[in-house]
């Protein structure tokens, strides 16, 4: 199954 | 001094409507050239862009930037509490504790004014690229909801499937599995109602049902969304708010292991 992801593995938290 | 003024408070209404399910909190910052939200969901798998123009509003004042954290359930509250047609107006002094909602029937007889407490809140800034996308879908609004609403009752993801043929919707579950699939439009005389893809590389997504359930609670407020797409990087789903914005919603995919 496919596992969800969290938005701050794609983008830099500033 | 910050005020801003809407000539009828229905924008904001389906504003604060396409955002409540998945903010509680968020800090709106204004500034000379508008307002902005950035926030994301509690479980840091979507987020939330709001752009508001000052050019968009019928009245803008701001003397000094403003950070301002609101509860978005009280705000949902207030704007609940204006008529479609009324006017709306924000108003903050400089260093404010609070923000002044006042709503003026149209006919003036009516003039009602809320005042909300402000909140400290730490601002989380996602630093978003400008992002070059392998496929670009701008569809009726309206036909997103429904596909979304129809799969959900499937299985929990939706998989997007998007290709020079067309773009697909799936899901699957214990009852058995489901897809739409829809074609670019071949004659696009309504613009609301046209499929256009415009695409780079074919690229198939799998995605949260919950959060685009959430997301397309923006539908009152555009006939079109715009999704794009690229392998494993979030979508972006947009919708734009008639001459003064948009709202975006950036959601992570799920992705095997």
């Amino acid at each position: 199954t496919p596992v969800q992801n969290d938005l701050t593995e794609f983008y830099n938290l500033a | 001094m910050f005020e801003a003024r809407l000539a009828q408070s229905a924008i904001l209404k389906k504003v604060l409507e396409a955002v409540k399910d998945l903010l509680t909190e968020a800090t709106f910052e204004c500034s000379d050239s508008g307002i902005q939200v950035q926030a994301m969901d509690n479980a840091h798998v979507s987020l939330v862009s709001l752009n508001l123009r000052s050019d968009g509003f019928d009245k803008y004042r701001c003397d000094r930037n403003l950070s301002m954290g609101m509860n978005i359930g009280t705000m949902t509250k207030i704007l609940r509490c204006a008529s479609s047609e009324d006017t709306v107006t924000l108003r903050a002094v400089d260093s404010p504790d609070n923000i002044i909602f006042i709503f003026e029937s149209q006919n003036k007889e009516k003039l009602a004014e809320y005042e909300m407490k402000l909140i400290n809140m730490d601002l989380e800034h996602l630093g978003i690229p400008e992002t070059m996308y392998s496929c670009v879908v701008k569809m009726p609004s309206q036909e997103f909801a429904r596909i979304c609403r129809d799969l959900s009752q499937f299985g929990e993801a939706i998989t997007i499937a998007c290709s020079k043929e067309g773009i697909k919707f799936s899901a699957a579950g214990d009852y058995g599995n489901a897809n739409v699939k829809l074609a670019q439009t071949a004659d696009s005389d309504k613009e609301e109602e046209a499929v256009l893809i415009d695409m780079q590389e074919p690229v198939k997504l799998t995605f949260a049902c919950r959060y685009l359930n959430s997301f397309v609670k923006a539908t009152p407020l555009c006939a079109q969304v715009k999704l794009s797409m690229s392998s494993d990087v979030p979508l972006v789903c947009e919708y734009q708010i008639g001459e003064i914005g948009h709202i975006r919603y950036y959601l992570a995919p799920k992705i095997d292991d």
